[in-house]
């Protein structure tokens, strides 16, 4: 159908050829034994620049709603880190840590799916 | 989203997913395409949690995330979570936790710890059922035996729905978009009727990865929000995950 919404004959043969891929993302290794606090590094050393640019994106959005919820982000959230469970808020440090990024925006990306079923 | 859980004729499991995020989050209006979508994307990695130089679960992540949308834990079960849209939403709850009410667990992290802690299909379905969440979710849970398979249509507080396959019925796969199962999906984004009748149309002798694949690949269950497909199968451990685009025209939901 070529008027929305774009329905189309059920696909045959998309497997073979990977159709409609843009290719297989990377496989990384999270060390349980390890510190949560570094467990991530190696994922973030490799999707450093993604995931900037990312939470760049994140911010000009909400900050196009209100800037002030930004200021908001970077004061508050860091806090709310410290009550969330084990180990979660210490792999959300570490990764803040390791992206160079505030604890707060690194949250705020780890909280979107979360408050987005509204 | 669009959530799969099917079994082949010997009773062989398969779980399958779209990952669709992105909606009223930026359009770019001169690609035509969404904002965080498109940044979505780059940043999508298969994650391999190991415990004792042994792989303990597997799960595909967009770097910087660490919840838990789509797992396997090899020979014992698999989880994916789609959203579900609701007025009483994750928003509320998150209001509830920043004010100190911290009984609920995150939606994402409950699926990580029962990756951890759970060890067979019942287990996993026992604290996916019972937890006090944030927000209300669809998670989608697959065993190892024939006709573990289920949709747990979850509210914050309380379980609302367990749609399980019944196999004794005939049935050979439970699906799952973003819309309660007991209710008609609305007419502008009516995924479920399309990948249903891709379902049945590929039929269960035809069950594995390439069918599903393909299921997954018809628009409109592949539409601009579809920023990975991810296929498992339990017993052998398996986790392939394909980066999507969708060529247009598509539908941008």
């Amino acid at each position: 159908q070529v008027l929305p919404p774009y329905t189309e004959d059920c696909q045959h043969g998309m497997y073979a050829n990977h159709a409609r891929c843009a290719g297989m993302p990377p496989t990384f290794e999270v060390n349980l034994d390890q510190d949560p606090s570094v467990r991530w590094n190696g994922v973030v050393q490799h999707k450093k620049k993604e995931l900037v640019a990312m939470i760049g994106q994140i911010k000009l959005l909400v900050g196009a709603i209100s800037p002030k919820i930004i200021t908001a982000v970077d004061q508050y959230l860091p806090e709310l880190i410290q009550k969330l469970p084990e180990p979660y808020g210490a792999e959300i440090q570490g990764i803040a840590k390791a992206s160079g990024l505030p604890d707060g925006e690194i949250l705020l990306f780890n909280i979107f799916y979360e408050i987005f079923t509204v | 989203c669009t959530s799969i859980v099917a079994q082949d004729d010997a009773g062989k499991l398969y779980h399958a997913r779209n990952l669709d995020f992105g909606l009223f989050m930026g359009w770019d209006v001169k690609n035509h395409t969404w904002l965080i979508t498109e940044y979505l994307r780059p940043l999508v990695v298969n994650v391999n949690f190991t415990r004792g130089g042994k792989t303990a679960y597997k799960s595909v992540n967009f770097a910087g995330y660490i919840g838990l949308l789509t797992g396997i834990k090899p020979n014992a079960f698999t989880i994916t979570l789609n959203e579900r849209f609701n007025i009483d939403g994750g928003f509320v709850g998150m209001l509830e936790w920043i004010m100190g009410q911290r009984d609920g667990h995150w939606t994402s992290f409950l699926t990580r710890t029962v990756m951890d802690k759970a060890s067979s299909y019942d287990e996993a379905m026992s604290m996916l059922t019972k937890e006090v969440i944030l927000a209300p979710v669809y998670y989608i849970v697959g065993g190892v035996k024939s006709g573990e398979g289920a949709v747990v249509t979850r509210d914050r507080t309380k379980l609302d729905n367990v749609m399980a396959m019944n196999t004794t019925a005939g049935e050979w796969y439970v699906l799952e978009t973003n819309y309660d199962n007991w209710t008609n999906p609305p007419f502008f984004d009516d995924r479920r009727a399309d990948a249903k009748k891709c379902m049945d149309y590929s039929g269960k002798k035809g069950v594995g990865f390439p069918s599903i694949f393909d299921v997954l690949s018809t628009k409109p269950v592949l539409n601009q929000l579809t920023t990975y497909t991810a296929l498992m199968q339990v017993n052998a451990g398996t986790l392939e995950t394909y980066i999507r685009e969708c060529p247009h025209p598509c539908y941008p939901w």
